[in-house]
Parts: structure tokens; C-alpha cells; sequence
């Protein structure tokens, strides 16, 4: 998993 | 997801309810920017449009759908409903903000992660989110009298954005590699932007008196 390249925020 | 930003995506949907809740029971919108709504439903609309593609969970999913639906209906409101309309302050909600969305697109393209289509868009949406309140702060500020419901909703607004920035800073110390400077650098200066109105919101707070702004 990359966390940066999730848009995981609204 | 942390406490930050749960917070922030709390006070984010208690400014829209705020906000619903001023137009439901008024069926008034005086003091209320349709240009800073229109934005917003722009804002959303180009964020999400992954909504589709890239499920992250059901929460996301939700809250996304609701902005969206939110921000359609409140224009919706402001533009076509017999009774809301007819409270806008037309003359007063004069801001040129076609030049905001013409900047911030300019700037997507030249300033993205990635240049793709869902990715310049995202990078517009969020440049796009830090400039959206400038037509109601303006027209809070040519209007003087700020109504309570108002107030609370440009605060709660501001709130939001302000536990983001908290958010970040806990995703920066905690995640290794959260590094998101486009979404970080725009937080700032849309956070900023609400000094002065927070610092009035205060005064008034304090003295337990009426949200006025100088002229």
C-alpha cells in the first residue's frame, strides 16, 4: 500500500 | 483515521446541517453566498471522481455523497425555490469568481501529482476549496450584520479546516511517508484565510453580542 497515493480523505 | 480528522469532517458536516437548517427554517438565505455554494458544488464534483472507481470505505462513500448532494441542493435552493431566492443578495454577491475557477484550473495543470484526468481535477478541486469562502467572507463584509445561524455556519467551516491541518500534522508524525504538499500548502492558506473572520467571531463571543464586521 502507498499512503501517499490514496486520496483517503474527504 | 485519527481523532483530527474525524473532528474535522464532523464540524465539516455541522456547518452543512447548520447551513440547511438556516434556509429550512428561515426559507431565508440572506447573507449567504450562492457564488461561495457554487464553488463548493464544484469542488466536490471534481474531487470525486473516484467515487466510483477507487472505494476506500463506506464512510468515505457516504460523507462524499452527502457533500455532493448537499452543495447541489443548496444551489438549488438559492437559485430555483419560490420562497429562498427571493432573500439573496444578489447585489451584494458580485465577486468575479469565474477568475478563481480559471486560476485555480491553470494552476492544476501546471502543479498535480500526476497528469491525468482525475488527478488534475483533484489537484483543481483542492486549490479551488482553499479560495471558495472568499465570496461569502466578502459579502459578510459588505453586509455588516452577520444573523447567528451564518456566523455559526462560517465557523464551523473554519473549524473544520483547522482540524485537518491538526490531522496532517498527526499523519506526519505517525504515517512514514505521508507527504502531501499540494493538499497541505492549499489547508494552510485556506485556513488563513479565516483569521479575521474567527478573530471578529471571538470578540463577539466574548462580549456575548452580535458577529458584526467592519467595514
Amino acid at each position: 500500500r502507498e499512503p501517499s497515493n490514496v486520496k483517503d480523505e474527504l | 483515521m485519527n481523532i483530527f480528522r474525524l473532528a474535522g469532517d464532523m464540524t465539516h458536516l455541522i456547518s452543512v446541517l447548520v447551513l440547511l437548517l438556516k434556509i429550512y427554517a428561515t426559507k431565508s438565505c440572506s447573507g449567504i453566498s450562492l457564488k461561495t455554494q457554487e464553488l463548493y458544488a464544484m469542488v466536490f464534483l471534481a474531487r470525486y471522481l473516484d467515487l466510483f472507481s477507487d472505494f476506500i470505505s463506506l464512510y468515505n462513500t457516504v460523507m462524499k455523497l452527502v457533500f455532493i448532494g448537499s452543495s447541489l441542493a443548496i444551489v438549488w435552493c438559492m437559485r430555483y425555490h419560490r420562497v429562498v431566492r427571493r432573500s439573496y443578495d444578489r447585489e451584494l454577491d458580485t465577486f468575479r469568481y469565474w477568475i478563481l475557477v480559471g486560476a485555480c484550473f491553470t494552476l492544476a495543470l501546471v502543479l498535480h501529482e500526476k497528469f491525468s484526468f482525475q488527478e488534475v481535477f483533484w489537484a483543481f478541486s483542492i486549490y479551488l476549496e482553499a479560495v471558495a469562502i472568499l465570496p461569502q467572507l466578502v459579502l459578510l463584509q459588505r453586509s455588516g450584520n452577520v444573523d447567528n445561524l451564518t456566523g455559526q455556519y462560517v465557523f464551523f467551516l473554519g473549524a473544520y479546516r483547522a482540524f485537518y491541518i491538526l490531522n496532517w500534522i498527526y499523519r506526519y508524525l505517525t504515517e512514514p511517508r505521508f507527504t502531501r504538499w499540494i493538499s497541505c500548502v492549499s489547508g494552510l492558506v485556506q485556513t488563513a484565510l479565516y483569521a479575521d473572520f474567527f478573530y471578529y467571531y471571538f470578540i463577539s463571543w466574548k462580549n456575548n453580542a452580535k458577529l458584526q464586521l467592519p467595514a
